[in-house]
C-alpha cells in the first residue's frame, strides 16, 4: 500500500493550485523514495516535473511503485475542502483505482475524508540531461512574479538576455515596449530577498510569456526563485519547496526561423 | 518571426 502524510497540508495545497492550469492530468509516480510527476502541458511546450522526498514527509510508506492518475481540476477540488492548517495524509492499496484523502484539523476535533477516482493515463518520460547552465540566477520570487506579470500585460515573447551587468527582461507589444533589468545584489541581510547572478557566459533566449506568468502560480510554494538559461535549450523556473522536494518548469524557447 | 519550439525536440524519450 501507499501511505503519505503531510502536516502542512497547505502546501499540497498550494502544488495543486500551481500546476492545474497548465496541466490537466498526470501520473503520481510513488515508490520507496518518494513521489515525483513529470507531466507536460497540452501543446507540449512546457514541462512540469515534481519530486518530493520520503524524508520531506511526517510518514511515509510505499510498498510497491506505482503510477496513480490524477485529474489535477479534481484534485483541486477535493484539496479545496483541506482547511489550510490541516494535516493530510494520502492513501492508496496497491493497484488502487482511487486515491483516498484524509484531513485532520490542528486540533484533532474534525476527520474528512474524500476519494479521488484515479485514471489510467499513458505517459511518455522525457529525459532530461543534467547540464552545467550559461546562467542560474536566483531571485525572489515575488519579484519574477511581478516582472512576468507586469510584462504580460505588454506583449506576448519576452527576450530574457544575462550578462554581467544583470538579467534583462525585455518585451514590445502595441502599446509599446518594456525593459526590466535586475542587478546582481547580495544587500539584503536575508538570502531570500538577494538577488544572486551565476553567469558562465552571457545568454540571450526569447519565451512565451504566458507560460512563464503561468510558472508564477508556484510562487506561494517558496520565497526564491531560481532560472536557468542556456543557449538554444529550455529555461528552468526552479522552485524549492523547503525540505520536502522542488517543482521545475521547463519551457521551450522561440527559435528565430 | 520566431517559432514555438516544442519541449519533446530538447529531452529525449526514455
Amino acid at each position: 500500500m501507499f501511505e503519505a502524510r503531510i502536516t502542512q497540508g497547505a502546501v499540497l495545497k498550494k502544488l495543486v493550485e500551481a500546476l492545474k492550469e497548465l496541466v490537466t492530468e498526470g501520473n503520481f509516480d510513488v515508490s520507496s523514495t518518494g513521489l515525483q510527476l513529470q507531466a507536460m502541458d497540452s501543446s507540449h511546450v512546457c514541462l512540469v516535473s515534481l519530486a518530493l522526498r520520503e524524508d520531506g514527509f511526517e510518514h511515509f510508506r510505499c510498498d510497491r511503485n506505482m503510477a496513480m492518475g490524477i485529474h489535477f481540476q479534481n484534485l483541486s477540488k477535493i484539496l479545496k475542502c483541506a482547511g489550510n492548517e490541516d494535516t493530510i495524509t494520502l492513501k492508496a492499496e496497491d493497484n488502487a483505482d482511487q486515491l483516498t484523502l484524509m484531513f485532520e484539523s490542528s486540533n484533532q476535533d474534525r476527520i474528512s475524508d474524500f476519494d479521488l477516482k484515479l485514471m489510467s493515463i499513458e505517459s511518455e518520460h522525457l529525459g532530461i540531461p543534467d547540464q552545467e547552465y550559461s546562467a542560474e540566477i536566483k531571485m525572489p520570487s515575488s519579484e519574477y512574479q511581478r516582472i512576468v506579470r507586469d510584462l504580460t500585460s505588454i506583449g506576448d515573447t519576452v527576450l530574457i538576455s544575462a550578462t554581467k551587468e544583470g538579467i534583462k527582461f525585455s518585451t514590445s507589444g502595441d502599446v509599446g515596449t518594456a525593459n526590466v533589468t535586475l542587478r546582481h545584489n547580495t544587500t539584503p541581510e536575508k538570502p531570500e530577498e538577494q538577488t544572486i547572478i551565476d553567469l558562465k557566459e552571457p545568454v540571450a533566449l526569447t519565451f512565451a510569456l504566458r507560460y512563464l506568468n503561468n510558472f508564477a502560480k508556484a510562487t506561494p510554494l517558496a520565497p526564491v526563485v531560481k532560472l536557468s538559461l542556456t543557449k538554444d535549450l529550455p529555461i528552468v523556473v526552479e522552485y524549492q519547496i523547503g525540505e520536502l522536494g522542488a517543482v521545475k518548469f521547463y519551457l521551450a524557447p522561440k527559435i528565430d526561423d | 518571426g520566431a517559432t514555438q519550439a516544442k519541449i519533446s525536440s530538447f529531452f529525449g524519450g526514455k
